[in-house]
């Protein structure tokens, strides 16, 4: 019933399920439904528009801007296995030349099979100019050359895709690290901005994913891939708040223009709906 | 942890005898917390500690010094009767038998077909892997690469194929030239797109595996019923195969497609390369699920 002390208990209910069915950690939705009983909340839009407050306040406000960014800059691509780094650094080529700024592509993945022929085919059909090693050859190196091309041929941005690693892999791991120096050795200041290939489809592991990742190569943003499918991504919430990493584009499909910058607002009101 | 947190709920009751059904729904609570810190889909979580909450309430456990412990037996007990129950395995026979291999983006069905083809390859069968993912980049280029490093044959489409032609295409070849299993190696997509949906439904019909599976992430989230049902009614699973379990994923998910499907876990994919299969122990994965 709707009286004082807060929304009826169906209302709860009904909001636990949908936020732990959108993958929102468990420990967040109690937390989010005690308040909700503490509240004075009145009836299901005033607990609806509760949760909406807290989660949004969760979400760290994107800063990017390609317009502002420096020149040249170099954008490093991280995450495990299948998250959509590749098709992901199409996008922002696409989206960085639609900015203005000139893009290189590099495709440090040397280990997957046909890993850098995946970037090399995205490069082509975007006409970007792309820096490629052989597989099994040295990351470091595709990247350190990648970052020699920029300067030689006036290129301003520099998108960087690697292998997809497992973050509980500590070999892998340093390895990444052993980009980011090769990155610095060649461009002053670089990575000036690494991000995080987030798939929307995941559950908890995300979060362990962005803390190791972020311990190894501090991540100064996330992309959410694949929100084109049916799986919430509340995950996000818990990311922003522990590790303050702000998610700056949302995937939305296999197609170089499926890249849209991230709303958190909109993003809450589709996880309540 | 399950277990120190079944502690802490039974600290306080140490030396009143026995317990109350009060006090095993507490624990019950725990349970349901750790399920869906494991990313068992909420409803699963709730219908399994249905399940478990009769044998938690018996006298074996009401009466002992360690319920704690005795309620986590019951769990991993039931857990592992529920994901091992169905212990089948591919259907290799009439030749040539095919496999049909499904899922999400990114799951891992290049890698999972090439380690799969690797496996039967060793045990002296001819297996030809058939890619039939026409849309991603590289695709075909990938599954060839894997082929020749594992030494199978690989067949792709031709231009101006069908997702199911291509398929037919692969058909006709294992039979003329006398393959014992042909491997389909299919796109990435939702179960939410009806056109890539419909895309799988006639690739199914038009090859008529014997074996269809689900190829699933273990970090997949509570999403993964939906996936899983739908897919499982659309073209009918036989099998699923849980990728990326060296990672630190508990893997709930399994719970959650099982319960959905009914559907026998056939194997694991624990890392990138092609050796990287093992078969499924329903023990491990309920161990990891309870954290
Ligand atoms: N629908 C949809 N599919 C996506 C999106 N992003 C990536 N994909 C698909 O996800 C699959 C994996 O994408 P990749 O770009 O290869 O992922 P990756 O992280 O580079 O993979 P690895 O390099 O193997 O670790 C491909 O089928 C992509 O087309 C997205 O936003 N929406
Ligand atoms: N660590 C680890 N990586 C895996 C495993 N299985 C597959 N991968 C990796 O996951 C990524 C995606 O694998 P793919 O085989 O391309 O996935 P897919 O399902 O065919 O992707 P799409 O065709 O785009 O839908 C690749 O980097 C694989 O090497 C596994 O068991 N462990
Ligand atoms: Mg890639
Ligand atoms: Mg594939």
């Amino acid at each position: 019933a709707l009286g004082r002390g807060g929304p009826d208990e169906d209302t709860v209910e009904a909001l636990e399920v949908a936020l732990l069915g959108a993958d929102v950690s468990a420990v967040l939705v109690d937390e989010l439904v005690d308040r909700l009983r503490d509240e004075r909340t009145r009836g299901a839009e005033g607990a609806r528009a509760a949760v909406a407050d807290v989660l949004a306040a969760a979400l760290p406000e994107p800063s990017f801007d390609w317009a502002a960014a420096p020149r040249p800059m170099a954008l490093l691509v991280v995450g495990v296995n299948g998250s959509g780094k590749t098709t992901t650094c199409a996008k922002l080529a696409r989206a960085a030349a639609a900015a203005g700024r000139r893009p290189l592509l590099a495709a440090a993945d040397t280990y997957r099979a046909a890993g850098a022929e995946q970037l090399a085919l995205w490069a082509e059909r975007l006409d970007c100019p792309v820096v490629a090693g052989r597989t099994g050859g040295d990351a470091a190196a595709v990247v350190f050359d990648a970052a020699a091309a920029v300067e030689a041929r006036d290129r301003d941005a520099l998108l960087v895709d690697t292998a997809g690693r497992m973050h509980t892999r500590e070999p892998l791991m340093r390895e990444l690290e052993k980009l980011q120096r090769a990155l610095a050795k060649r461009m002053p200041g670089a990575p000036h901005e690494t991000w995080i290939a987030l798939d929307a489809a995941m559950g908890q592991n995300a979060i362990a994913q962005a803390r190791f990742f972020h311990r190894v190569t501090p991540l100064t943003g996330a992309v959410v891939t694949k929100l084109d499918g049916s799986a919430r991504a509340g995950f996000l919430f818990s990311i922003g708040r522990e590790l303050g990493i702000p998610v700056c584009y949302a995937g939305l499909g296999e197609g170089p223009d499926d890249l849209a910058p991230f709303d958190r607002t909109a993003f809450v009101q589709a996880l309540l709906d | 942890r399950l277990s120190s947190a079944l502690q802490g709920v039974f600290r306080n009751l140490r030396g009143y005898g026995r317990l109350t059904e009060r006090n095993v729904q507490d624990a019950l609570r725990e349970v349901r917390r750790a399920l869906l810190e494991a990313d068992v889909n909420y409803e699963v979580a709730r219908d399994f500690i249905a399940r478990v909450r009769e044998a938690c309430l018996g006298e074996a456990v009401l009466s002992s010094v360690t319920p704690g412990q005795q309620i986590v037996k019951r769990i991993h007990d039931e857990l592992v009767r529920l994901l091992g129950g169905s212990r089948r395995d591919f259907t290799l026979s009439p030749a040539p038998a095919g496999v049909l291999l499904l899922g999400l983006h990114g799951a891992g069905k290049t890698t999972t077909a090439a380690k799969l083809a690797r496996t039967w390859s060793r045990e002296g069968r001819r297996v030809l892997l058939a890619a039939c993912d026409l849309r991603r980049p590289a695709a075909v280029e990938q599954l060839r690469a894997l082929a020749a490093r594992v030494g199978v044959d690989a067949i792709g489409p031709e231009p101006g194929d069908t997702v199911a032609g291509a398929g037919a295409r692969a058909l006709e070849t294992a039979r003329r030239e006398g393959y014992g299993v042909v491997l389909y190696d299919s796109g990435g997509r939702f179960q939410v797109d009806p056109d890539l949906v419909a895309e799988l439904h006639d690739l199914h019909r038009t090859v008529a595996p014997a074996n269809t599976v689900l190829v699933l992430d273990a970090a997949t989230g509570r999403e993964a019923v939906a996936v899983a049902r739908t897919f499982h009614e659309s073209v009918g699973l036989t099998g699923l195969v849980l990728t990326k379990l060296d990672g630190d994923a508990r893997g709930g998910a399994a719970l959650s497609v099982h319960a959905a499907t009914g559907c026998p876990i056939l194997r694991v994919g624990t890392g990138e390369k092609p050796e990287d299969l093992e078969p499924f122990h329903p023990d491990r994965i309920a161990a990891r699920i309870l954290g």
